[in-house]
């Protein structure tokens, strides 16, 4: 329930309306949005409890190597309800044509089968408000100082989900495992995700903002 | 830390 509290307000990609929707517009409008939910990101992640004690170094750690996984996590979850389109915000629906044309193609054959999965679960807000945390914090950095302590925040929130779904779903009792074996094909998409836009990034199509390239620089 | 700024400072805000 306290993350369903804490769970950040929509944001819009708000396309520039002055430009014509060239290709390169539109990977712009996608990097400026992914840039502005990243400050969103880093500051949902100051209300998880127990994120906050970390040491500043940790908490660090934990959101280079997670932000994309919960950035996709936000995008598959919006789409649930559509067929075959990807809503990066709810002014910015990309479908296969469109990702195809920007060099996003691979990405979206990724986040599909994703949708897929979670759909096939029929994912619920209280599921995906958790798994985003657990996505966090079970980033697997390699710049970890106290192992303890983030192994204690894995814990409260494994907690939270056995008990949400003890409650819930008593029809199947092998639910949350499903949920936490759908972690691996999330980190496979965000590294995709993570790769295709250091591509861009190195081809100089469009201008990212500072965060973002911070970020995208950050993940190795 | 000094290559990630943006981040460090963000998460020292309190906001």
């Amino acid at each position: 329930s306290h993350l369903l509290l804490v769970e950040p307000d929509k944001i819009f990609a708000m396309a520039d309306p002055t430009t014509s929707d060239t290709d390169d517009k539109v990977l712009t409008t996608l990097c400026d949005l992914a840039d502005r939910e990243l400050v969103v990101l880093i500051s949902w992640a100051k209300h998880i409890p127990g994120f906050s004690t970390l040491s500043l170094g940790d908490q660090m750690g934990l959101l280079q190597s997670a932000w994309m996984e919960v950035l996709i996590l936000g995008v598959v979850f919006r789409s649930l309800p559509y067929d075959e389109g990807l809503v990066y915000a709810d002014d910015l629906i990309m479908e296969r044509e469109q990702c195809r044309t920007v060099g996003l193609l691979d990405l979206y054959c990724t986040l599909l089968q994703l949708i897929a999965k979670y759909r096939k679960l029929q994912l619920d807000k209280e599921e995906f408000v958790t798994l985003k945390a657990m996505a966090l914090a079970n980033s697997d950095s390699m710049n970890i100082e106290n192992i303890e302590a983030i192994q204690n925040l894995q814990d409260i929130l494994h907690e939270a989900l056995q008990e949400y779904e003890k409650n819930r779903h008593l029809e199947d009792p092998h639910r949350g495992g499903k949920l936490l074996m759908t972690l691996p094909l999330l980190r496979q998409t965000a590294n995709k995700a993570v790769q295709c836009f250091r591509r861009i990034m190195a081809e100089g199509r469009v201008t990212m903002h500072k965060l973002f390239l911070e970020m995208l620089e950050a993940k190795v | 830390k000094e290559k990630h700024k943006i981040l460090h400072r963000l998460l020292q805000d309190s906001t």
